[in-house]
């Protein structure tokens, strides 16, 4: 831990603390260093992200660190994104027809 | 329309939480969630294999994304659906690997239907049949914990829908949830209206798996396309939600 926090971008030791604390949660752990640095950086991304939408938010949803707090916002969607129906022409809607399905 | 439904109250109806690791088989694990709630709804609970939906599906590529109607046509095309637990779910779709004949059917439908995009008749259907599936904007759930998300449409596109869910219920914030947020008052409160989603990333993430979002103004574009399976004969049968 102290090589990784040396290699690092200056970053406020709070952060490192509450990203330790997700990888723990989590059970995330990075190659190397190199690779540790950037997924710190995109953790307090993330953080920053998800106090902009607490500020946001309409309702009474509360937003910060979920599993998915060291993915970008690209590769969050590319790994969860369902693209096909993303993907989807809005005037293409498919509607079944049941009686069709239903003669045997 | 009642003013509050949780399928999850009436014991074996909701399967427990699904995770989808690094596939994206969110449109297979939104209908088998379906599926297997009407199932124990109309006759006993089942766990359906989801690696069935992959493996066999026209397209072969589950795990690249799909729409919650192939799976369906899958279920239809097999004249039913092994269990999870003979057919397990393995994170990765196998390419003409197709085994559904080495397996017992446990379940099947008889076929699915779109409902309308209006929330109200959505709440109905779901409060008298059973939970149906629906396609949402997922951008917000990244950094969702818990709570009723309301969102714009600037913040969160209703035309952009990427992923697969199952709506289990519906109901309004209490007050003391409203002021524990934000600066309320008990005189001037007006409950928070949202709907219960199960979604498929592990208990470990939302509200132990689930998540709630605003009811009654599209958020997200949860009203693009409503599907759900019937597995009844010919009469319908209308049950009640808890």
């Amino acid at each position: 831990d102290a090589l990784q926090t040396q290699d690092v971008h200056p970053q406020p030791l709070e952060l490192i603390e509450v990203f330790k604390l997700f990888q723990i949660h989590f059970n995330r752990s990075y190659s190397n260093p190199a690779e540790y640095a950037h997924r710190l950086d995109i953790f307090a991304h993330n953080l920053a992200q998800a106090q902009q939408l607490q500020e946001e938010d309409l309702g009474t949803a509360e937003f910060g660190v979920t599993p998915f707090s060291d993915l970008t916002e690209e590769e969050f969607g590319q790994l969860y994104g369902n693209q096909k129906a993303a993907k989807m022409n809005p005037g293409m809607g498919i509607k079944a027809e049941p009686e069709k399905w239903r003669k045997p | 329309v009642p003013s509050t439904c949780d399928w999850r109250k009436a014991a074996g109806i909701i399967s427990p939480i699904k995770n989808q690791e690094n596939c994206k088989c969110c449109w297979a694990m939104a209908a088998a969630g379906n599926i297997e709630a009407l199932w124990s709804i109309n006759y006993w609970p089942v766990e359906i294999s989801v690696q069935e939906m992959l493996d066999c599906a026209r397209c072969g590529d589950g795990c690249e994304g799909g729409f919650v109607w192939d799976a369906y046509v899958t279920v239809l095309n097999q004249s039913g659906v092994a269990s999870e637990k003979d057919y397990p779910f393995e994170g990765q779709a196998k390419l003409h690997r197709c085994l559904a004949k080495k397996y017992k059917t446990v379940a099947w439908i008889q076929d699915f239907i779109m409902l309308p995009s209006d929330e109200q008749e959505i709440a109905s259907y779901l409060a008298t049949h059973g939970p149906i599936t629906v396609t949402i904007n997922m951008k917000m759930l990244q950094h969702y914990q818990k709570g009723v998300l309301k969102a714009k449409p600037t913040m969160c596109d209703p035309q952009h829908v990427d992923h697969c869910v199952l709506l289990v219920g519906f109901g309004k914030s209490s007050i003391e949830e409203d002021i524990r947020v934000e600066t309320v008052s008990s005189r001037s409160h007006r409950p928070t209206p949202y709907w219960i989603v199960k979604n498929s990333w592990g208990a470990n993430w939302g509200e132990e798996g689930y998540f709630r979002l605003y009811r009654g103004a599209n958020t997200c574009g949860i009203t693009k396309y409503p599907l759900t399976a019937r597995v009844n004969q010919q009469v319908e049968q209308q049950v009640s939600c808890p």
